[in-house]
C-alpha cells in the first residue's frame, strides 16, 4: 500500500513536468512529499515555474496560470492511470485564447486512450469536438437535447434560435 | 471500453427522458446556464453508485428525482442507464455491450440493474474493478473542482493520488 | 449597532429581489436570517428561484446560475451602500452569452453613481467598456500596458499582435 | 469622487513603472493569463491599506515586492500611487486632487503618504472613513471571490453585510 502510492506518486511526478512544459511552452514543474511525514498521510506540495517567470509560490500565479497547472497535474495522474473516459466541466473557463488552444490539443494527445466528455461555453473549445450536443430548455426546468452543428455556434446564433433549426 | 449511450429520465432537470450516443473521441456539450449540462455529470456519476448526496450538489439523495416546475409535477422516480462498448472484453461480462441502471423511488428504494438484471451496488463496483471507471475523481472533473483542488491543503490534495493508485 | 445592522439587512433584502428579478429576467429571491439567533450573530441564508423553476436550495442551481445570484446580491448591497468605484475581476467567467449581456447592462445602471473597473476574457464584455487597456508581456514576468482598440479584438487578434500595432 | 490614476512600480510583475489613467464609466482590462491584470487589482487594495498578505495572494508582505526573473534582479522596494478626482469635496481635504501613496522597502520598511506628505495608515483610513472607499469587501470583487461567496456557509456571508453596515 505504501509502496503502491509511492510509485503512483513518482509516475505522476515524472508526468507532471512533461503536461506541464507542453501546456506552459516551457518551464519546469514538480511534486514534493512533506518531508518528516509517513508517506501515507504526507501532503503534497506543488512547484510551479511558467516560463521566464520566478514565482516564490504557486499561490502567486495569475487564475489561468493556477488552473493550467491543475491541469497539467490531472493530466499527469490520467497518464500514468488511464481510464477509458475523462469528463471535464467547464475547465476552460479562466483561460485565454492560446491556453484553451494548448489545452485542446492536449485533450487530443491523449484520445488513442480515452474518450473525452467536455462541458463549455468556449467557441474554441466547441471547435474541436468531433460531437456537439446542444442543451436547452425551451420549457422552464425541463431540459431538451438538440443537435448542434458548428457553423450555427460561430454564427452566434443565440441557443433558442438554433433550437428552432 | 468506451461510452457507447447514457439515458436519463426523472433525473433531476430531465423530466423528458434524454437520450445521448457517443462516439470515440471528443463530445462537447453546450447551450445556456441551467439548462443542464452539468446534470449531465452528475447522471453518469450517481449510475456508477455515487453515495453522497453532497458531491452531487443536494443535500439529501432524494434531490436528484426530478421535483417538479410551475407546469410540470414531481415525478415519482429517478432511473440513468449507462451503456458501454465491451468489444475490448475488459468488462468481465461476454457481452459485445455492457449497460449498468439505477433507480431511485421517492419511496427511497432503490434498484441497480447490470444489463438490466437486478443486482447489487457491489456488483456494480465489482465489475468496474481496475478499469479506471467508478466515482473516481480523476477521470470526472465537476464544475469548479479544479478550484478546490488548488485551494485544497496539501493533505486533501492526496486524495487525487490515492484514488489513482 | 444591533439596529444598524438590521437596517442594511432589511435594505439590501429589498434590493435584492430587484437585482435577481433584473438578471434573470423574472423569478424571485429573498434573504433570511437564521433564527433563534442574535441579529449579530445570525447567518444568512439565501433563496433563488429562476423563473418557471423551483430549486428546493441554491446548492441544486447551475454553476452559472449561482454566480449571476452572487452577482445580484453583490449589486444589491452596492445599492444600499454605493462606493465611488467597483472593482470586478472575472465575474463573468462562468456567464453564458445572454447573461453577459444582462450582467454588462446592470454594470451600466449603477454608471450614474458608481466607476467600474472590469477585467474580463469575454469579448461581449470587451464590447461594453468605454475604454480598454490592454496588459500583455512581451518580456516575461514584467508587465507592460497597450493601449487596445475593439476592432482589433473583434478580429480575434491575439494579444501579441494587438501589442505590436 | 471617482478614480484618475493609478501608478506602480515594483510592485508584483511591474517592475516598469505603469500608469493608468481613468475616465468615468466602465474601463476594461484585458490580456493574457498571467500578464499582470489581478496585480492590478491588488495594487488598489495594497494602496488602500490591505494589510493581509494572504488577501494578495501571498505569504508574506514582502511578496509584493518584484522579485526578479531569469532576466531581472528583483527590486528593492514596491510603490503604489492612487489619485482620486475630488471636486465633489468629499476627501476632507481641500485639495481638487487628492493622491495617497504606500511604498514598502526589503528591508520592511513601509510608508504611506496623502498628496505626497508622509503620514500614518491610520491617517489613510481616517480620509476615506464613511466614503464607501477602502479594502471594503463588497466594491473590490477579487478573482475567485465570487465562487468563495457561495461556497461560504450562512455565517461567513455576513461580513458582506457588516463591511456594509
Ligand atoms: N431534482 C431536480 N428537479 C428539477 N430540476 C432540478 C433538480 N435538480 C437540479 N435541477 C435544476 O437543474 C438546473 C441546473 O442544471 P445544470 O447544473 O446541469 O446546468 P448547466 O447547464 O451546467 O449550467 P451552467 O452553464 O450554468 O453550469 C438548475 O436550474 C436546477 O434547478
Ligand atoms: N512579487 C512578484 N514579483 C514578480 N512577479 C510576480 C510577483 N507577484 C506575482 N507575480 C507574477 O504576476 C503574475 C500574475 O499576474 P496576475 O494574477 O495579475 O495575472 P492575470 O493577468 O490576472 O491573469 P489571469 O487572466 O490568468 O487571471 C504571475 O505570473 C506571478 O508570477
Ligand atoms: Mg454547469
Ligand atoms: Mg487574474
Amino acid at each position: 500500500c505504501r509502496s503502491l502510492f509511492q510509485e503512483t506518486f513518482e509516475a505522476v511526478k515524472l508526468h507532471f513536468n512533461e503536461t506541464f512544459r507542453k501546456l506552459f511552452g516551457g518551464g519546469k514543474a514538480d511534486l514534493l512529499l512533506e518531508e518528516g511525514e509517513d508517506v501515507l498521510e504526507a501532503g503534497i506540495e506543488i512547484i510551479a515555474r511558467p516560463p521566464g517567470k520566478e514565482p516564490r509560490s504557486v499561490s502567486l500565479l495569475s487564475g489561468g496560470e493556477k488552473t493550467m497547472t491543475m491541469i497539467a497535474l490531472l493530466f499527469a495522474v490520467f497518464r500514468s492511470r488511464p481510464a477509458p473516459f475523462c469528463i471535464l466541466d467547464e475547465v476552460d473557463a479562466p483561460l485565454d485564447e492560446s491556453n484553451v488552444d494548448r489545452f485542446n490539443l492536449m485533450v487530443r494527445d491523449f484520445l488513442d486512450q480515452s474518450q473525452f466528455l467536455v462541458i463549455t461555453h468556449n467557441k474554441s473549445t466547441m471547435s474541436y469536438a468531433d460531437v456537439l450536443y446542444g442543451i436547452t430548455m425551451p420549457e422552464p426546468g425541463v431540459s431538451k437535447r438538440i443537435a448542434i452543428r458548428f457553423e450555427d455556434v460561430e454564427k452566434h446564433l443565440p441557443m433558442d434560435e438554433i433550437a428552432r433549426a | 471500453m468506451h461510452l457507447k449511450r447514457l439515458e436519463a429520465f426523472g433525473f433531476k432537470s430531465f423530466a423528458d427522458k434524454l437520450v445521448f450516443d457517443f462516439e470515440r473521441g471528443v463530445t462537447a456539450f453546450v447551450g445556456p446556464n441551467g439548462c443542464g449540462k452539468s446534470n449531465v455529470v452528475d447522471a453518469v456519476k450517481w449510475v456508477l453508485g455515487e453515495q453522497s448526496a453532497k458531491s452531487l450538489r443536494g443535500d439529501e439523495m432524494a434531490d436528484v428525482i426530478f421535483n417538479g416546475t410551475s407546469q410540470r409535477r414531481p415525478l415519482n422516480f429517478a432511473e440513468v442507464t449507462l451503456t458501454f462498448d465491451n468489444a475490448s472484453g475488459k468488462l468481465p461480462l461476454g457481452a459485445p455491450e455492457v449497460s449498468v441502471t439505477r433507480r431511485l423511488y421517492r419511496s427511497g428504494e432503490s434498484e441497480y440493474l447490470i444489463n438490466k438484471a437486478l443486482c447489487r451496488l457491489r456488483d456494480v463496483r465489482e465489475l468496474f474493478w481496475d478499469t479506471g471507471v467508478g466515482t473516481s475523481s480523476y477521470s470526472i472533473i465537476e464544475q469548479g473542482r479544479v478550484v478546490a483542488l488548488l485551494e485544497a491543503n496539501s493533505k486533501d490534495r492526496r486524495i487525487l493520488f490515492e484514488e489513482a493508485a
